[in-house]
């Protein structure tokens, strides 16, 4: 563990319980894209399949639970107790065109052909478009709540210290992983456009709002 | 190789 990746996954918990705290908050899941957290409990199903098998170390463990239910209690959230809240009609990215390639990849490049491994790299894809739809979303909308920005910018910040955690671990101990920092490379850049709109708007106490 | 797979990241 590294101060960068113990930071990226603090920028992690932190953007899930921001997310839970604005709709529980206001009761409500406007301008939020359940698509996208469909595909963020479909990233964490995938990847921690080894949950009960692995053991990598306490921290490790609860992190993964945290994260788990935190995914399926926001779909609950969106999807059945403020269901009437949700925004079908701005909500409209097809998963399929982000599922079917991400698990086509896996299939080809992966680490090792194994259920568990072909699962990981599957998640490994997944996540790194899994924000896609969100941010659809947002350029549909034309604009998103402030409280919304602070959960997207925590959330893009979180892969990009791993990368930074990538770099380190490379010069440190020889570690690297390939299709972890090229999917976190594509993630992060995908937060771009996002990152200069909140860096330059939000954090001047303007609303975002993009170009439509 | 891209070979990492000990997952001891979330």
């Amino acid at each position: 563990m590294n101060i960068f990746r113990l930071g990226g996954d603090l920028a992690h918990l932190l953007a899930i319980i921001i997310l839970l705290l604005k709709i529980w908050t206001t009761r409500s899941c406007a301008g939020i894209s359940g698509k996208s957290q469909i595909l963020f409990a479909l990233t964490f199903t995938a990847r921690y399949l080894d949950l009960f098998t692995n053991f990598v170390s306490v921290y490790n463990s609860v992190m993964k639970v945290v994260y788990l239910a935190a995914a399926y209690a926001t779909l609950y959230l969106m999807y059945v107790k403020f269901k009437a809240t949700y925004d079908h009609n701005h909500d409209t990215f097809r998963l399929e065109f982000l599922i079917l390639p991400a698990a086509g990849l896996a299939l080809i490049i992966n680490h090792e052909f194994s259920i568990i491994e072909v699962m990981w790299t599957f998640s490994i894809y997944l996540e790194a478009v899994a924000i896609l739809p969100q941010l659809f979303m947002v350029s549909k909308t034309g604009e998103a709540e402030s409280i919304t920005s602070h959960y997207l910018f925590a959330l893009g910040s979180y892969r990009a210290l791993y990368i930074v955690n990538w770099v380190y671990r490379y010069y440190s101990e020889g570690f690297y992983d390939m299709i972890a920092t090229l999917a976190g490379v594509v993630q992060t850049v995908l937060y771009c456009d996002f990152f200069y709109l909140y860096i330059t708007k939000v954090l001047k106490g303007k609303k975002l709002q993009l170009p439509a | 190789a891209t070979k990492s797979m000990n997952k001891d990241e979330l």
